[in-house]
């Protein structure tokens, strides 16, 4: 299984359709400050079902919604979706290509589509429990992250194992 | 579960012991139950030898050793359990060109059975890369744009687009 | 000292301003106090509009933003109350090459009043400096010693000794 | 005012008497990782009278002192001299140099010197409050804590703009 591709639109500072192909093993995303590489990776999280805006370096979950800018407008809604290879079998659905996305507007509506079809968060979750991109997924480490693993009690790392179990 | 708890504990060991001597090239890097005698409950603590220096706590780490040490932590982990994708936001940012190339090299182990999506502004790093994604705001008006990056200018320069 | 704090505050509100929009190259930075009418208790909020963005809360910035917006703050007191030394250690880590330019170009104004220690992994504020210092561990014993550092070395390569 | 030398011996990785040349008005200290470079800035915090092992990435005022490595053994105290230029008078000493010099034991025995007189800890604080340099002083920014002005609540900020008063 790899991620093959991001849609996004309208999530933080991507206000317009974007299409991201990321071909290759070793993928090294670069650019200025504040052009929006980290907002990338809050977008990969908030599609795999992410539900704490702080996680996500907001206080709502309306915040990840483009606000505007000196030139550009606010949008009404967000979308993201990950298309995941699937040749490999490893995730449970029978297409070679699975299609993740997540939708959410500024009445707070939210939904979740596997491959088109609507389905629960719950369904999502299912998706990735066995993949280690779960929830406590030690899988993604955001800015200034690294230290955490370090810095976390006995206790909170302990955590980390559990999810590799 | 406890088991399995136990099971898993046993090869992180082994796994954080070797990457620890691969990014360090040397020291020892060991795993410790907090209380073995009850494994729901236990914790799990972290201690390291430096190469050349005596056992340390963690507190007394550098920037770049903290740094290389929870890399270690976390490749660690993905050993035991791999995941297809991970992603890694500026973690090289406190090493050295040295322990960067370290970095580098462990990746590349782990290249065949993980995808690794990596955000930095280390040159060391870009030039190891298959694929290269620039973000900007071309427009000066906060709004990302991705545009494809020159990795020979990069070779000159140190940063990215 | 009420009128003291007063007369700081606005000298420091200005010198922020100034040090923002040189930092960032246009935008807005400006310093609030929380309570105007109880100057002995008031705090000062830091509100921001970044160029060609809106206005908007600290916590959404980037890591890069923070650390420039940040470094604005510290060199706007020291124009208002300049020190005679400044250590700064790695405040450049987080910048692009961009960034760090702005960051040497506003160290070089206030050069003559102040004298700068500044520990850093990054090329361009090392070719920047007037004195070089390395810091290494020659014995690999866990022991520090200063050597000579090679500049022209580093000109190509982008690390230290 | 400005710093010309620190002499450092036994403070932290500093296990040998080091001399340390600092002219020029931007100095870069470079280096590989772990080679001692923050523990120079921890010297000179700690010579200008940091009580606060914390702010020292200590847990007791004898971590400080160097503890051995694999193939030196620990030795018994630590000293750290500043050598300021005082040819502008800046310091109200009257001599064109100023060595502030402090010294601790495993014992725990501490001492503060002014040109290598004994002075108690009151005096080197005096000796620097109007110089920026002071204990709750802005001039000195450790790694990593840059971002403490940002994530600073409002009145701690406060604080700063009382000491540049
Ligand atoms: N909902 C939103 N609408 C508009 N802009 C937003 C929104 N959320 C965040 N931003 C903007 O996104 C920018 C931060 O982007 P991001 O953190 O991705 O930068 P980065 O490329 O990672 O930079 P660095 O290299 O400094 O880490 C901030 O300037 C912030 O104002
Ligand atoms: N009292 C002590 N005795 C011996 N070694 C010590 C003592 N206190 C700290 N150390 C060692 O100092 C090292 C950290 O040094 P320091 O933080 O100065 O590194 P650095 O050069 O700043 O590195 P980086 O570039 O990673 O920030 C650690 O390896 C630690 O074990
Ligand atoms: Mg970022
Ligand atoms: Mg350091």
């Amino acid at each position: 299984m790899r991620l093959k591709r991001v849609r996004i639109f309208g999530f933080k500072t991507f206000a317009d359709r974007t299409d991201i192909d990321l071909s290759g093993n070793l993928i090294a995303i670069v650019g200025p400050n504040g052009s929006g590489k980290s907002n990338l990776v809050d977008a990969i999280l908030w599609c795999l079902g992410e539900a704490n805006a702080r996680q996500l370096r907001a206080q709502t979950s309306q915040d990840v919604i483009f606000s505007g800018s000196s030139k550009r407008r606010p949008v009404g809604f967000c979308e993201v979706t990950l298309l995941f290879d699937n040749e490999d079998g490893a995730l449970p659905v029978a297409t070679p290509e699975v299609a993740v996305t997540r939708r959410l507007d500024r009445a707070g509506q939210s939904e979740y589509l596997i491959n088109r079809r609507p389905c629960r968060l719950k369904d999502l979750l299912d998706l990735f429990a066995d993949s280690g991109l779960g929830r406590a997924g030690y899988a993604i480490v955001g800015q200034k992250e690294i230290d955490q693993a370090l810095a976390a009690s006995p206790e909170e790392r302990r955590a980390w194992i559990d999810e590799a179990a | 579960t406890q088991d399995r708890f136990a099971a898993t504990f046993e090869r992180l060991e082994a796994a954080f012991a070797e990457t620890f001597l691969k990014l360090f090239s040397g020291g020892e890097g060991c795993l410790r139950l907090t209380a073995p005698g009850n494994l729901l409950e236990t914790g799990v603590d972290i201690e390291v030898t430096l190469p050349g220096k005596k056992r340390q706590r963690l507190e007394l780490l550098s920037g770049g050793e903290r740094a290389l040490c929870a890399a270690a932590f976390l490749f660690a982990l993905l050993k035991v359990k791999p995941s297809p994708i991970v992603v890694l936001d500026e973690i090289d940012a406190p090493l050295d060109g040295r322990n960067v190339e370290r970095f580098i090299d462990l990746l590349r182990e782990l290249q065949d059975s993980t995808q690794f999506i990596l955000i930095t502004h280390n040159h060391v790093t870009i030039l190891a890369a298959d694929n290269w994604i620039g973000v900007t705001m071309q427009g000066h008006d906060g709004v990302s744009t991705i545009v494809p990056v020159n990795v020979a200018a990069l070779a000159e320069a140190s940063d990215a687009p």
